[in-house]
C-alpha cells in the first residue's frame, strides 16, 4: 500500500524498527479469499531461506502449484470441504479450487500486511508511489477460506487449525460472523488456541457502523481493529449549471467530459420503480437517462453496480449521493463511467437544484490524488462501533488503523470494481473496509514481534493500544466522520496505532491462558462451554472470585445499570497489573474523565519498577451516580515516568 | 424443515475421555459418528484449534451424537463474511 507507511511513520522511523533478518523470521498467516501469487507484492528478491520452523505447504489445485510459492509467499492452502458440503462441488470454471484468489480481497489483505515493496504502483495513476506491506520482510502464508458463496466456519476452523500447526506468528482475519457467544464462534475458538501458542490474532471489527453494538470479533484474546482515513483523497467535483461546485471523490479514469455541461437527472425521476433512486439493475428508463448525468442514492446495491446500471441505460455519468446511513463519508470507486461520490449534505444541495431547475445541467471534474488532507485520521462511518454486545466489560474495538481508500495488490482474475462486466485488469486496487485496517495491524504486529520475540500476543497488543493516539497534532480529538464530532473509545478504542511508539511502550498489560480461563469463569461459562473454547477440562474454583473487571485488559469499559443501586451510586473496582518492558522508573498516574457523574480513584498513585519484567498492580475505583439510560462518559488513565506515556481509555455507559 | 435435511455441525470432543480401545483420536471420532449415522463422513478433524471434527448430519443425528459419551457439544456451523 502507498502512503500508509508514511502516514504511520514507518518510513521516518525506519531506523527504530528491527533488522530485516529478524522480521524475515516472522510469518503472517492470512485467512481470506486466497492469493494472486503473480502479484509483484509477493516478489521474494532479497529474502533468505524460509524460517526453519515453517511446517506449511503450497497446495496444488486449479491453476496453482507449489511453484507459485517462493521465499515471500511461503505457504498457500485452501479449505473448501465445508463450502462444498453446503453448496455442492466448486464450479472450477468460475472459481479456482486452489489457493488462487479469484476475488482480489485476499491478495489485497495479504499484500497490505506483508507485501514486498513495489515501485511505481498505482490504480490508473491514482495513489501512485512505492507500494509496500507493513512488514515488507515478513513471510506470507495464505489460507483460502472464503469463496463466492461465503466463508463457512468448518473451513475457517480447519484453516486456523493448520495455521497453528504450520507455525505462523501472526494471524490476520478480515472476516466476521455477527455476534455469537465465544463458544459458538469458530473465529473466537480458533483464536484462543492460536493465542495460547503465542500467535497474535488480528481481526477486523466489521463494517456495520456507525450503529452502536455493531462489532464483530470481540473476544479479549483477539485484537479487534476499526478503520480510519488517511490524509489522502481523490477529489472529483460536480459542477452544477447554477455555478455551484460540489466536492466528491472518484477513481474513474477514462474519457470524461471536460468543460461540457450535460443534462442532469435524478434517478428517482427516471424510473418507474419505487426504489428507482437507488439505481438498481433494470430500474432506469433509458429514454430518460440517455446522454445524461444521473444522480443515484447510495444503498442496497454495490456502489460500482449503480454505475454499471447507469452506463447500461445509456447514462453519460453518475453522481452517487450518500444518505443518512453514510453521512459525509466519501468512498472512492473505480467506476466504469465518469462518476463521483458526494456526501449526504452535498447530495441534498444537488437534489435541491435538480428539483428546482427545469433544465438542470452538470459536469464532473476529476482532480487526481491529493495528499495532506486534514483532519486525518477520522473514524470511518462504516467502522463498527462499541459497546461490546457480548461482554460489555471489555472495550472494543482495540484500535483503529487505515482502512479507507487503501491501495494494495489485486487479483488478475477480475477488474477493480469486481463486476463481471469490468474487463479491466490491474495490479493494484483501491478499496475500503475494516478488512483493510486489520492487515495493517497484522503487519505492524509482525514488526513488533520481530523486535520483541519474547512478548506474548497480549503484550504486543498492549503496546499497540497504550501508545495509540486520540488527538491530532493540534490537540484536537480525532473526529468521527459519521457524526462530525470527536470520536469516542466506542469508535476508536484506544486510538489510532502509532507503531514507532509501540516499539517502546515502557509498560505492558500482559495476559496468558490462565487469565483467559478466569475470564471464562467470570462469564459463568459451564465446564462444557469452557472446554469448547479452551480445549480442556477446566473447573472454575468455587472458592475463587472471578471478575470480568479484573481481566488485565489495556482499557476500561464500565457498563452501569440505571437501576443498579437504591442509593443512587455504584462503586466498581477494576484491578490491573503492569509489566515493565523498559528501563527502571517510577510511573505516576493521572486520570482524565470529563464527568460530574463519576469519580475515579487509583491506588497506588505511583508504581516504581526497578527490573525488567517486574510486575506491579493497581486498582481503579469508579464511583458512579445514577444517570439516565444511554448516558456515556469517556476519559483515560495514564501512567508516565516522564518519557513513556501508557494510556488506557475509559468508557462508561449507563443502560 | 425436512427431517432428512442435513447441515454441517462442528463437534467438540473431550479428548481425555477417549476410550482406551482407540489408539487414534480420528478413529474414535469416526466411530462416534458412525454410531449415529451410517452415511455421515468426517469433513475435517481438528487437532490444534479444537479437539473434534465437522460433519453433515440431520438434526436428529446431531441430537443423538450429542448424547454420546465424550461429546462436549454438537453445534451448527456459522457463515462468515468478508469485511
Amino acid at each position: 500500500t502507498t502512503r500508509t507507511p508514511e502516514f504511520l511513520g514507518l518510513e521516518k522511523s525506519a531506523d527504530l524498527f528491527p533488522e530485516s533478518d529478524s522480521v524475515s523470521e516472522v510469518i503472517v498467516g492470512v485467512l481470506d479469499t486466497g492469493v494472486w501469487p503473480e502479484s509483484k507484492s509477493f516478489d521474494h528478491t532479497g529474502l533468505g531461506p524460509v524460517p526453519s520452523n515453517w511446517r506449511g505447504e503450497c497446495e496444488f489445485g486449479t491453476n496453482f502449484s507449489s511453484s507459485n510459492c517462493n521465499r515471500k509467499l511461503i505457504g498457500a492452502r485452501y479449505f473448501s470441504r465445508g463450502y462444498e458440503a453446503v453448496l455442492g462441488p466448486i464450479d472450477e470454471s468460475t472459481e479456482s479450487k486452489s489457493p488462487r484468489d479469484d476475488d482480489g480481497h485476499g491478495t489485497h489483505t495479504a499484500s497490505t500486511a506483508a507485501g514486498s515493496a513495489v515501485s511505481g504502483a498505482s490504480l490508473f495513476g491514482y495513489a501512485s508511489g512505492k507500494a509496500r506491506g507493513m512488514a515488507t520482510r515478513a513471510r506470507v502464508a495464505v489460507y483460502k477460506v472464503c469463496w463466492i458463496g461465503g466463508c463457512f466456519s468448518s473451513d475457517i476452523l480447519a484453516a486456523i487449525d493448520k495455521a497453528i500447526g504450520d507455525n505462523v506468528n501472526v494471524l490476520s482475519m478480515s472476516l466476521g460472523g455477527g455476534t455469537s457467544d465465544y463458544y459458538r464462534d469458530s473465529v473466537a475458538i480458533g483464536a484462543f488456541a492460536a493465542a495460547e501458542k503465542g500467535i497474535l490474532v488480528s481481526c477486523s471489527a466489521g463494517n456495520a457502523g456507525p450503529s452502536p453494538y455493531s462489532l464483530s470479533n470481540v473476544a479479549p484474546w483477539i485484537t479487534t481493529v476499526g478503520a480510519g482515513t488517511l490524509d489522502r483523497d481523490f477529489p472529483a467535483y460536480v459542477s452544477l449549471g447554477n455555478g455551484l461546485n460540489i466536492s466528491g471523490v472518484s477513481l474513474y479514469r477514462g474519457d470524461a467530459f471536460p468543460n461540457k455541461m450535460l443534462p442532469f437527472v435524478y434517478a428517482g425521476n427516471a424510473s418507474n420503480a419505487t426504489n428507482g433512486n437507488l439505481c438498481m439493475i433494470d430500474t432506469l428508463i433509458p429514454e430518460k437517462v440517455s446522454g445524461k448525468i444521473v444522480l443515484c442514492d447510495r444503498g442496497v446495491s454495490a456502489r460500482v453496480q449503480k454505475g454499471a446500471v447507469v452506463k447500461a441505460a445509456g447514462g453519460a455519468g453518475m453522481v452517487l449521493a450518500n444518505t443518512a446511513a453514510n453521512g459525509e463519508e466519501l468512498v472512492a470507486d473505480a467506476h466504469l463511467l465518469p462518476a463521483t461520490a458526494v456526501g449526504q449534505k452535498s447530495g441534498d444541495v444537488i437534489k435541491s437544484y435538480l428539483f428546482s431547475d427545469p433544465n438542470p445541467t452538470a459536469t464532473i471534474l476529476f482532480e487526481g490524488t491529493k495528499v495532506g488532507i486534514e483532519p486525518s485520521p477520522v473514524v470511518a462511518a462504516f467502522s463498527s462501533r462499541g459497546p461490546n454486545s457480548i461482554t460489555p466489560e471489555i472495550l472494543k474495538p482495540d484500535v483503529i488503523a487505515p482502512g479507507v481508500n487503501i491501495i494494495a495488490g489485486w487479483s488478475g482474475s477480475l477488474g477493480p470494481t469486481g463486476l463481471s462486466t469490468d474487463m479491466r485488469r490491474v495490479g493494484f486496487n483501491i478499496i475500503s473496509g475494516t478488512s483493510m485496517s486489520c492487515p495493517h495491524v497484522s503487519g505492524l504486529a509482525a514488526l513488533l514481534k520481530a523486535a520483541h520475540p519474547q512478548w506474548s500476543p497480549a503484550a504486543l497488543r498492549s503496546a499497540l493500544m497504550t501508545t495509540a493516539y486520540t488527538q491530532y497534532k493540534n490537540g484536537q480529538s480525532i473526529q468521527d466522520v459519521a457524526s462530525g464530532r470527536p470520536s469516542t473509545p466506542f469508535d476508536h478504542g484506544a486510538g489510532h496505532v502509532d507503531p514507532a511508539a509501540a516499539l517502546n511502550p515502557g509498560l505492558v498489560y500482559d495476559l496468558d491462558v490462565a487469565d483467559y480461563l478466569g475470564f471464562l469463569c467470570a462469564l459463568n461459562y459451564t465446564s462444557a462451554q469452557i472446554n469448547m473454547v479452551a480445549r480442556r477440562n477446566f473447573t472454575c474454583d468455587p472458592a475463587k472470585k472471578y471478575s470480568l473487571t479484573d481481566l488485565n485488559y489495556p482499557s476500561f469499559s464500565v457498563p452501569l445499570q440505571t437501576a443498579q443501586s437504591d442509593s443512587g451510586s455504584t462503586v466498581l473496582k477494576y484491578s490491573r497489573t503492569l509489566t515493565n518492558v523498559g528501563s527502571p522508573g517510577t510511573y505516576k498516574v493521572s486520570v482524565n474523565l470529563k464527568s460530574e457523574a463519576v469519580k475515579v480513584s487509583v491506588e497506588p498513585k505511583s508504581l516504581s519498577f526497578s527490573e525488567l519484567n517486574e510486575k506491579k498492580s493497581y486498582t481503579v475505583t469508579f464511583t458512579a451516580n445514577l444517570m439516565p439510560s444511554n448516558t456515556v462518559s469517556f476519559g483515560h488513565i495514564e501512567w508516565s515516568e516522564g518519557t513513556h506515556v501508557v494510556r488506557s481509555p475509559i468508557a462508561i455507559s449507563w443502560t | 424443515s425436512s427431517p432428512e435435511k442435513k447441515r454441517t455441525y462442528i463437534v467438540h470432543m473431550a479428548k481425555s475421555q477417549m476410550p482406551a480401545s482407540f489408539d487414534d483420536h480420528t478413529r474414535w471420532y469416526d466411530s462416534s459418528l458412525k454410531s449415529v449415522s451410517d452415511s455421515a463422513e468426517l469433513l475435517y478433524t481438528y487437532t490444534n484449534a479444537i479437539h473434534g471434527f465437522s460433519t453433515r448430519l440431520t438434526p436428529e443425528e446431531a441430537e443423538l451424537l450429542g448424547n454420546l459419551p465424550g461429546i462436549v457439544s454438537v453445534l451448527p456451523e456459522l457463515k462468515y463474511e468478508l469485511h
